[in-house]
């Protein structure tokens, strides 16, 4: 299940939508402070399910919407799309005889939250459910947010034990 | 599950004891449960010796031994387990730049199994990329990509 | 005490709406009374807008952008009450290289009322300094003091 | 109240004495991870009359004596000393006259504690307040701990009030 593409519209700084077209291997990230490498981090997070506004540094989950800057006005809605690979045909019946496997998530400022595989509109749980049955959906060691890497050595014995309930 | 956690935890833990001397160039950690008699509950302990050190409380530590110790044992559990990708922003941060030599070399190795994404503002580890993707803000507030040179940085 | 809670938080509110756009090349940012009425017990809020961008909750600049933010009140308070000395422990690390030089810049400033003490991994920081200290463990687990050129980096 | 030598014997990983030569203006400390760049701000900070040990990363005071590598033997003492450049005239009567004023911190593994000024035996309380007295003490905006820095932002707006009481 490796990530082909990331397209982004409307989330965080990426009012105009942007396209990350990923392949084998290595990508490296760069920028200067605070252009939204970590805002792309999050919208990964964000796709995939996460539910926690603070997971993502926001108070509300409306916080991912764009909201504005000196030159351009605030937006009504978020929407990311990841496109994954799906070489060994995994995933529910109705999806598994897709090479690709598009999940988009989106969220207007009134709230409403749609939800679609392959551009059909389902629920939050389906979504989740793909990543926690194709092997994708452990996150915990599978992505390290900026200054999270400490927490692994500063947390208690009784945290850490999640890590290896996750790889279990 | 109490064999399939203990079981996880003995090959997670044998991994990291390989891991952990190639980051440090010696020395050596593992994992100790702290109550072996109770899997469902018990914690799980980080003993740590960087190379001609001493076995000493983790947190007496330096910022990026730390750092290095948490690399290896998110590692050695990806090693187990490979997730189809990982993403990892700005982990070397804390590090000097011979500990991101063999950061990077590590990545390299792990990433013909899985897609790695870093994000950092380290020319080295840029130079261990595939793909370079610039991210920046030519009009203030809104994100956009770039290609980039390495001679940029 | 009230008094002079008062006036301290209005001359380091000063300082910090002047330090913060040095080193971000524009923008602004203040600080806020959370209960104007209690000046005993209020807490002290931080709005801070990065230039170009809109004034948002404080968690969600980014890592560099909230260092930078923490510097400039670290500064702010300093200038309005010097200590002798400042030490700074590996704070540019999440720094950019044009945001270390403004960093540097201002540090270079200070340091005619005081002595400070950089802890750094950073060429340029490095370079600003007038003496460098290097530390190295010859003997695994034993720290000393080495003279340090600054291409050895 | 400069600082113009520090002197650092059995104190964590200096177990052979080290003396820093502080000047005017910007030093820089430099090397590799792990190589002991912020115990010597741990000494500083022990030395100005630290009381907590996990201030300075340990579960006990025991944990600055030097504990041994692999080639070294742990010693049985600790010892810091801050000699700072008195132009100012301050301090308490029997220092005021000095041009130096030398502060001495020393643990034994039995956990006995010694302190001197200018090599006359203290108590720690008048460490303490030599350094309020002199306006050094207020450490909380003047010695910032590595990865510490972003605190100031992520702490709950009751819990920066002490940064301007302390200035104030
Ligand atoms: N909803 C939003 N609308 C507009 N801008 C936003 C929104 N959410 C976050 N931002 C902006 O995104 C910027 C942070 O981006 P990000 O954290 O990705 O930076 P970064 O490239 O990782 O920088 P660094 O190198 O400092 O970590 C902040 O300036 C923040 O104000
Ligand atoms: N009591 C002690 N006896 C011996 N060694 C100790 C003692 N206390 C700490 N150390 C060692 O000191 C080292 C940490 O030093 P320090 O934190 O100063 O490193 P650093 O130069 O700041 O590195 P970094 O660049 O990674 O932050 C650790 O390896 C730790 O084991
Ligand atoms: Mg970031
Ligand atoms: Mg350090």
């Amino acid at each position: 299940m490796k990530i082909k593409r990331l397209e982004i519209v409307g989330f965080k700084s990426f009012v105009d939508r942007v396209c990350l077209d990923f392949s084998e291997g290595i990508a490296a990230v760069v920028g200067p402070n605070g252009c939204g490498k970590s805002n792309i981090l999050d919208a990964i997070r964000w796709v995939m399910g996460e539910q926690s506004a603070r997971n993502l540094r926001g108070r509300s989950m409306e916080d991912v919407i764009f909201g504005g800057s000196e030159m351009r006005k605030p937006v009504g809605m978020a929407e990311v799309s990841l496109i994954l690979s799906n070489e060994g045909r995994l995933g529910p019946p109705a999806l598994r005889d897709y090479p690709e496997i598009m999940v988009t998530r989106r969220l207007y400022r009134n709230g409403d939250s749609e939800y679609r595989l392959n551009k059909t509109p389902c629920r939050l749980l389906d979504i989740t459910e793909l990543f926690i049955d194709t092997g994708v959906g452990a996150r915990a060691y599978s992505i390290i947010e900026q200054g999270k890497i400490g927490m692994i050595l500063s947390a208690r014995p009784e945290d850490r034990r999640f890590l290896i309930e996750e790889a279990a | 599950t109490r064999k399939r956690f203990s079981e996880t935890f003995r090959q997670v833990n044998d991994r990291f004891q390989e891991v952990f001397p190639r980051l440090f160039l010696g020395g050596k950690a593992e994992l100790r449960l702290t109550d072996e008699q109770d899997l469902l509950e018990t914690g799980i302990d980080i003993a740590v010796q960087p190379p001609g050190k001493k076995l000493q409380n983790v947190n007496l530590l330096s910022g990026g031994e730390k750092a290095l110790t948490a690399v290896a044992l998110i590692f050695a559990i990806f090693l187990i387990k490979p997730s189809p990708f990982c993403i990892l922003d700005e982990v070397d941060a804390p590090l000097d730049d011979a500990n991101i030599e063999r950061f990077n070399e590590l990545v390299r190795e792990m990433s013909d199994k899985s897609q790695f994404i870093l994000i950092t503002h380290n020319k080295r580890t840029m130079n261990v990329a595939d793909t370079l993707y610039g991210v920046t803000m030519e009009s203030p507030g809104v994100s956009k990509l770039v290609s980039v040179r390495i001679n940029d940085f």
